[in-house]
């Protein structure tokens, strides 16, 4: 299928399974075709995804579809990643107004497995040498989104850190260190960390110590070795 | 190069493996 036809779909009032097979069928055409595909699948294909997504997150699910609305929203977010993949893609991303908000808006530890794929996404985005400082952008978003529903910002990461997937404790450790890493003013470090640890996270670090998991190992270095050059210069 | 694929991959790998961390 032609990118011109997935937006003919996606304009189109698909709901549940439906919907569900276009975002898959759609994945694998992010995925495999050449950029120049994606570029033709554009703004307006990414602005249709974001009100996909919006949409679904706006959604109480009925009993009866219960996990297709999840299932569409990780469908979704793996699009993303597949269409932020090249330049055309992730310049389309980070203009789009909408984007990184939604992004951050999908943080939800209820649903460990789709969390991964955000947090990884959205660190990947703060570590990009990009002229608007992407890292502010998403802390920015994670800030609004925590003022919106009266919870102190970093405690989606912190409830993810607290699941049983490893994975997601990796995942969270990461954001986290992509957050404070590419903060220019050491006292600003400093005190992103000190929100952490007074959230709970100096307890959860001695928990996750023990657990033998490459990928968490690196991260908890990464953290620990950055706070122990940022004590010894101040 | 425009037509470069598989930024965000990179990206991920690099967070990854702690690379992306290193300090200039």
């Amino acid at each position: 299928k032609s990118a011109l036809i997935y937006i003919q779909e996606l304009k189109t009032d698909l709901r549940d399974t439906q919907l569900l097979s276009c975002l898959e069928s759609l994945r694998v055409s992010l995925n495999n075709n050449p950029v120049s595909w994606v570029q033709t699948f554009g703004a307006e294909g990414l602005a249709l995804l974001l009100t996909f997504l919006k949409k679904l997150q706006d959604e109480k699910e009925e009993p009866l579809n219960a996990g297709i609305g999840v299932k569409c929203q990780h469908e979704i977010i793996r699009c993303l990643k597949a269409f932020m993949n090249n330049k055309h893609g992730l310049k389309a991303m980070l203009t789009s107004a909408e984007g990184i908000p939604l992004l951050v808006r999908s943080i939800n530890p209820k649903v460990p497995h789709m969390m991964v794929d955000v947090v990884k996404l959205l660190s990947a985005i703060c570590i990009l040498e990009h002229p608007g400082n992407t890292h502010e952008r998403v802390l920015e978003c994670i800030t609004e989104q925590a003022e919106e529903q009266e919870i102190e910002r970093f405690q989606p990461l912190l409830s993810g850190m607290h699941k049983n997937s490893i994975t997601l404790k990796a995942g969270c450790m990461q954001l986290i260190n992509a957050l404070i890493s590419r903060v220019e003013e050491l006292d600003f470090r400093i005190h992103l960390r000190s929100e952490l640890m007074r959230l709970g996270l100096k307890d959860l670090l001695k928990e996750v110590r023990s657990i033998e998991n490459e990928e968490l190992k690196v991260q908890l270095q990464v953290f620990e070795e950055q706070a122990d050059e940022d004590s010894e210069d101040l | 190069d425009d037509d470069e694929t598989g930024i965000m991959d990179g990206l991920l790998e690099a967070l990854q493996s702690g690379a992306a961390f290193k300090r200039k």
